[in-house]
C-alpha cells in the first residue's frame, strides 16, 4: 500500500518491512494457488469444484441466469416463468433431479399404481438457510390427457412404503394452458422452507408420491399411462442424457448464506422493468 | 514485462482512478465449472493521492489529514487509492456433486474508488 518513498526512518525499530513482503513475486503459482484457495473459501466452496466433462445443464437454470442478467433475448423457453415469489431474498439457487423413482401399488390408494421420487438435499451447506423451494414436473404432449379433466396429487412421504404419506397438494390438469406451441408445459409445485429444513437436518433426503388420477372416476390410471401420458418421471428407452436433463423432474431450492446482497435487489422486485404478473410470461 | 510495468507507472502518476480489467475465467482455469459469464469486468484502482484532494476523490478525513502530513514530511506515505464502492455478480457453475447453482457472489466489481 505504499505509494513509493522509504518509510524505514519512520518505523523508529517499530516494524521494519521485509523486502519480499514489499514486492511478492505474483508469478509464484504457490502463492497463486493460495489466493485461489482463499477466493474460493469466500465463494462459499471447500476446493475448487471437478465436475465431469459434458454435465447436462436444466434449461431452467440457464434462463434464470439470463433472465437475472437481462439477456432476455436469451431466454430458451417461452413458458418460463420467472419465480419472483421464490428468489425475493435468495442469493442461492440450488437445482437437484431426483434420485430414482419406484413404480409400486398402496393399498391407501385402492390398488391404484402411483410413481415415489426421492432427492439428496445434504449437499445443501449448513451455513446456507433455505427460504423456499419448489418442485418441477414436466408434462409431455406425447399424449393427450384423455378425455375429461385430470387431477395430480402431490404427496410427501419419508419413504416409499410410508402407509400415510402427507397430501401436500392437489392439481386439476387441464390441456388449455398448452396452447402455445412448445413441446411440454412445467407443473410447479411452492414447497415450505420448514419441508426442507426438517428433510435437511434428518435424512437429507426428500421423497415425494406423484399420482394423476381422471377427475371424474376414482381409479387411478394404469401403469403404462401414468409414466407416458402425464409426467415425464422416467426415462425413454435410449433416450440421452442431455434431453432427459431437461425433463426429468427437478428440485429448485431459494437460500441465502448470510453473505452479501440478494439475487433480486430490493426495489427492483421487477428486474428488467418487463412488464409481467407474478407469474408473467417472458416476452419473445 | 517491461512495457506493461512502464504503462502501469505511468498511470498511477495519475490520479486515483477506476481503470479497466476484464477477468476471463479461461485464464484462471475456471471455465469447467463455471457455466456462465465466461468472464465479467472486475475493474481495479490506480493512481496517486496527491494534495490537495479534491472532492470527487472520495477520500475520507482520515486520507486527508494523511495526505496534509505527507506534503511536510515525505516520510509519511501518501493516502491509498482503493475501491470505495463495489457491487455482485451473479455467477452460474457446478458444484463438486455436479449440481448446478446459480449464486450472487458480493464485491466482485469496484464501482468506484477513493483515497483512504
Amino acid at each position: 500500500g505504499r505509494q513509493g518513498g522509504d518509510t524505514s526512518e519512520i518505523d523508529h525499530g517499530r516494524v521494519h518491512p521485509t523486502p519480499s513482503a514489499l514486492s511478492p513475486s505474483l508469478r509464484d503459482p504457490g502463492l497463486a494457488q493460495t489466493i485461489q484457495s482463499l477466493l474460493l473459501s469466500r465463494l462459499g466452496l471447500q476446493s475448487q469444484p471437478d465436475p465431469r466433462p459434458g454435465v447436462p445443464v436444466p434449461r431452467y437454470l440457464v434462463d434464470l441466469y439470463h433472465f437475472h442478467q437481462q439477456q432476455y433475448h436469451l431466454v430458451e423457453d417461452p413458458s418460463f416463468n420467472f419465480p419472483s415469489q421464490h428468489i425475493q431474498e435468495a442469493n442461492t439457487i440450488r437445482s437437484f433431479h431426483h434420485n430414482d423413482f419406484i413404480f409400486f401399488k398402496l393399498s391407501f390408494f385402492k390398488k391404484t399404481t402411483i410413481v415415489h421420487i426421492s432427492f439428496n438435499i445434504s449437499s445443501i451447506p449448513q451455513d446456507e438457510s433455505v427460504l423456499s423451494a419448489e418442485l418441477r414436473l414436466r408434462r409431455s404432449d406425447e399424449a393427450a390427457l384423455g378425455p375429461g379433466p385430470h387431477r395430480l396429487n402431490l404427496y410427501l412421504t419419508e419413504h416409499h412404503e410410508d402407509p400415510e404419506p402427507t397430501l401436500l397438494e392437489t392439481r386439476l390438469l387441464t390441456n388449455g394452458l398448452r396452447s402455445y406451441k412448445t413441446s411440454g408445459f412445467w407443473e410447479a409445485f411452492s414447497l415450505s422452507a420448514e419441508l426442507l429444513h426438517k428433510a435437511h437436518a434428518g435424512t437429507g433426503s426428500l421423497g415425494f408420491l406423484l399420482e394423476v388420477r381422471p377427475e371424474n372416476n376414482t381409479t387411478s390410471l394404469p401403469e403404462q399411462t401414468l409414466s407416458s401420458a402425464h409426467l415425464r418421471v422416467c426415462r425413454s428407452v435410449g433416450q440421452d442424457d442431455h434431453s432427459w436433463a431437461q425433463e426429468r423432474p427437478l428440485l429448485v431450492t431459494y437460500s441465502h448464506d448470510g453473505r452479501g446482497q440478494a439475487l433480486v435487489k430490493h426495489g427492483r422486485r421487477n428486474p428488467g422493468g418487463i412488464n409481467w404478473s407474478e407469474r408473467g410470461r417472458v416476452k419473445r | 514485462n517491461g512495457g506493461r510495468s512502464a504503462k502501469l507507472k505511468r498511470l498511477s502518476r495519475n490520479r486515483c482512478r477506476r481503470h479497466p480489467l476484464y477477468v476471463d475465467f479461461n485464464d484462471v482455469g475456471w471455465e469447467k465449472w463455471i457455466i456462465a459469464p465466461s468472464g465479467y469486468d472486475a475493474f481495479f484502482c490506480l493512481g496517486e493521492c496527491r494534495f490537495p484532494l479534491a472532492d470527487h476523490m472520495n477520500s475520507s478525513s482520515h486520507a486527508m489529514v494523511q495526505t496534509l502530513v505527507n506534503s511536510v514530511n515525505g516520510a509519511v506515505p501518501r493516502a491509498c487509492c482503493v475501491p470505495t464502492s463495489l457491487s455482485p455478480i451473479a455467477l452460474l457453475y457446478l458444484d463438486s456433486q455436479d449440481r448446478v447453482v446459480l449464486k450472487n457472489y458480493q464485491d466482485m466489481v469496484v464501482e468506484g474508488c477513493g483515497c483512504r
